[in-house]
C-alpha cells in the first residue's frame, strides 16, 4: 500500500509545489515509485513537471477523478522523470471549492480514488507507487481536506519568514482536528524550512522558533534559497533535472534521504 | 467617497499583504486617510500593523462586518500610523469560506458595508477614508470576490517568478468576468512588479513578458527584494516606520507616488 503524504501549508508562496515536485523526483531518482497528485487549481505541480494544463485536450485531471468520473489510471501521466507519474490539474478543479454540496463524504473523495486505485493496481498485477505526494492549494478549503483525510501524514513546508511562523500553529491545529474527527491516522511526519538563508537573523529567529515548537519534527536538512531552484520551473523542469548540481537540488536530495530513514524508523 | 483599491492575486506570497500595509503607509504619510480591511483569515495584514488578532477580546472584525452584525466604524481599529485605521481579520472569517449558503447577495455584504460607512460618516460629519485598501487571500474564493465586487480598482502585486506570472492571465479573465456580471466599474489599477532583483535573468525575463502583456498598467517602479521589508512584520510595524531610509521603504514611497500620479489621471 503506497505511503501518502500531504504537502501543506495555508500561508501562501513558502514552497509546496517546489517541495512536492522536487523532493518527488528526488525520491523517484533513488528507486521509489511516486505519484504527484496536483491538488491546486493553479496547476504549478503540473506545469512545474511539464505536464501542460491542457483544458482543450480534455484529457481526464484531478477534478475528474474527485468527481469519480475517471480513475487515477485514466488520470495519471507520464513524466520526464523515470518512475513519476502526476495526475494533473487546471483550473476547473475550482468548480470543486465552489460545490455548495457539503456533504461530508465529499471530503473522502481522493481517499476513496486511491484506495479503489491500489485494489485496481493488485487486481491488474501491476506496481503501485510507494509515495504518494499531494500538492495542496494555500488555504484549509475543502482540496486541502481531501488532501488531509486521503494521508497518512502531512509534510509542511516552513519559509523562513514571520508570517509563514505566525500560521504554523493554525496548520498544526487543523491537523489535529482532522485525525481527531475525519482521520484518525494522520500525523505530521515533518517540517522542512525552505528559503533558508542561515545569514539573516529572520532565517535563525524562525529556525530557532520552530525547533523549539516542534522539536524532532523538523528535518535537520534544510532547503537554501537558491535562484537555480526559481528558474527551473519556467523549462518545466524539476530543479534535479534542470541542473543535478546546483545547491537547490543537492539539497533536495538529502532532505528525500532523510525521509526515508525518518519513514523507516516509523 | 472613498476609492476602493482591492489587492488581490490568487498566487501565494506575492506581496499581497506586504503591499497593502506599505502601501497604505506610505499613503497615510502623504496625507491621505487610509482605511485597511483585512480579508484573509490568516489575518497577517491585522499582525503586521500591530492590531492583535484577539479572538478572545471579541472585538468585531471583518466577519462580523461581512455577516452585517456590525459597522465598519465598530470593527475599524486605530493603529500606530496616524491618519491610518485597520478592520482586523481571524480565523473566524473562515466561516465565511465555508458557509454553503451561495446567495449572490453574499458577494456584495463587503460593498454594502462600505456604502453604509460612507453614509454615516456624512450623517455624523465625520471624515470618510481617501482611500480603502483591501488585502485578500490566496485564491479566487467568496472572500476575494466580495472585494472585487465592492472594489473601484484592482492592484496586482506581481511576484517577478515563473509560477506567479503564470497565474496572472486567470487573474486578469476573473476580473473581466466580475466586471462582466457583478461589477461594471471594475478595473486593473495597476500592477506592482514586487520581490524584483534585476541581477537576475527570471526577473529580467518576468518583467519583459509582463510589460509585454499588460502594457502602461505595469507601475514603472518596482519593490526590490529587501530583508528589511520581510523583518518588518515581526515587530508589528510596517517597514517606513521600522526603517524609513532602507530600500524597501523608498520604493513603498515612490510606488504611492505613482499611484497617485495614476489615480490623477484618471
Ligand atoms: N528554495 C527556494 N529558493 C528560491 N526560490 C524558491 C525556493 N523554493 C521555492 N521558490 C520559488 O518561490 C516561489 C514560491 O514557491 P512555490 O510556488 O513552490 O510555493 P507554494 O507554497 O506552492 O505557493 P502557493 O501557496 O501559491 O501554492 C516560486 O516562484 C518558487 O519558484
Ligand atoms: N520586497 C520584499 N522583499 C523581501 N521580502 C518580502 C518582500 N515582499 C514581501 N516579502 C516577504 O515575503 C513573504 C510573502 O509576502 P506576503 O505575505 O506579503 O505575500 P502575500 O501575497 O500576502 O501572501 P499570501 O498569499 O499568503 O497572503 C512575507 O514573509 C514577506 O515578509
Ligand atoms: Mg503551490
Ligand atoms: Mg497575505
Amino acid at each position: 500500500k503506497p505511503r501518502v503524504l500531504a504537502i501543506a501549508n495555508q500561508k501562501g508562496g513558502v514552497g509546496k509545489t517546489t517541495t512536492a515536485i522536487n523532493l518527488g523526483t528526488a525520491l523517484a531518482s533513488i528507486g521509489e515509485r511516486v505519484l504527484a497528485i496536483d491538488l491546486d487549481p493553479q496547476g504549478n505541480a503540473s506545469t512545474g513537471l511539464g505536464v501542460p494544463k491542457s483544458i482543450e485536450a480534455r484529457t481526464p485531471s484531478t477534478l475528474e477523478v474527485l468527481l469519480g468520473e475517471a480513475t487515477i489510471a485514466q488520470a495519471e501521466q507520464p513524466t520526464t522523470i523515470e518512475r513519476m507519474h502526476v495526475v494533473p490539474a487546471n483550473i476547473d478543479l475550482m468548480a470543486v471549492e465552489r460545490d455548495p454540496n457539503t456533504r461530508q463524504s465529499r471530503n473522502f473523495a481522493l481517499r476513496d480514488a486511491l484506495q479503489a486505485h491500489a485494489v485496481a493496481c493488485e487486481r491488474d498485477e501491476r506496481d503501485t507507487p510507494t509515495y504518494v505526494l499531494i500538492d495542496c492549494p494555500p488555504s484549509l478549503n475543502v482540496l486541502t481536506l481531501n488532501a488531509l483525510c486521503a494521508a497518512d501524514a502531512v509534510i509542511v513546508p516552513l519559509q523562513c519568514e514571520f508570517f509563514a511562523l505566525e500560521g504554523l500553529s493554525l496548520l498544526v491545529d487543523t491537523i489535529e482536528q482532522v485525525r481527531d474527527h475525519l482521520n484518525p491516522n494522520l500525523t505530521v511526519q515533518g517540517v522542512i524550512l525552505t528559503m533558508h538563508d542561515g545569514r539573516q537573523v529572520l532565517t535563525q529567529q524562525v529556525e530557532e522558533d520552530v525547533r523549539a515548537f516542534l522539536g524532532k519534527k523538523v528535518y535537520s536538512n534544510t532547503i537554501p534559497r537558491n535562484v537555480t531552484i526559481s528558474e527551473a520551473p519556467s523549462h518545466g523542469l524539476p530543479v534535479l533535472v534542470y541542473d543535478m548540481h546546483c545547491k537547490g537540488s543537492q539539497a533536495y536530495i538529502a532532505v528525500a534521504k532523510e525521509l526515508i530513514r525518518r519513514e523507516r524508523g516509523l
